[in-house]
């Protein structure tokens, strides 16, 4: 079963800024 | 042509497709924030900085022309319209009614594409400064794109003085929406 994450619009921002600028380095 | 979320949708599943949707928009605003002339050339840390304050900014105002004033709907990026009083039980409320009101604000101003475009960059650059290296860098930045959209909105409109100045008294509004919203909570199905 999948796991229900709750988190903040400006987290869910902030998690998707890093996580892209990590992949394109 | 959109569907319109029926009954058979949970309050839960409607939050979670919600949720869903700033995913890919959020990748397009770091896309687009890659476009803009002069960005790339901040320090990777000031790039990230702007992205995580402005982010959302630049987000209620591409979302803004998804807001149907008449019919009270929201068409959101993955397809789904979802009407005003479906959206408030999910406790989005206030969020919306103030999305409403800054959408038809910006609306009346009948921006073209590319005024829009170039507006959004502006709110991205200036956005807040906390955590920003090199200030000098980003101010001059920003001052570049509002010479930019000034001189593009002025060619345009001549006989329109009070556009520009409209149109930046925008900024404090998206910065008030960013203030007491950006903690609004999201939820995801994760393996």
């Amino acid at each position: 079963p999948k796991t229900l994450r709750v988190m903040t619009l400006a987290d869910h921002i902030s998690h998707i800024i890093t996580q892209d600028f990590a992949r394109n380095q | 042509a959109w569907p319109v979320s029926g009954a058979e949708r949970t309050s839960q599943e409607i939050w979670e497709s919600f949720s869903q949707c700033f995913t890919p928009a959020v990748k397009e605003v770091v896309e687009f924030a890659k476009g803009i002339p002069g960005f790339q050339e901040l320090s990777q840390q000031d790039q990230v900085m702007l992205l995580k304050s402005g982010t959302f900014q630049v987000l209620m105002v591409r979302f803004c022309t998804l807001f149907n004033a008449e019919e009270r709907t929201v068409t959101f990026l993955n397809g789904q319209t979802y009407p005003l009083s479906t959206l408030r039980t999910l406790g989005m409320g206030s969020l919306l009614d103030a999305m409403f009101e800054f959408s038809e604000k910006l609306g009346s101003l009948r921006l073209e594409p590319d005024e829009m475009a170039l507006f959004m960059a502006v709110v991205l650059v200036s956005a807040d400064r906390s955590g920003i290296s090199d200030m000098r860098a980003v101010e001059q930045l920003q001052e570049g794109l509002i010479r930019a959209l000034r001189s593009l909105i002025t060619r345009r409109r001549p006989d329109d003085s009070a556009l520009f100045p409209k149109l930046l008294l925008r900024l404090p509004d998206l910065r008030t929406l960013n203030n007491m919203h950006s903690d609004k909570l999201l939820a995801f199905r994760i393996d």
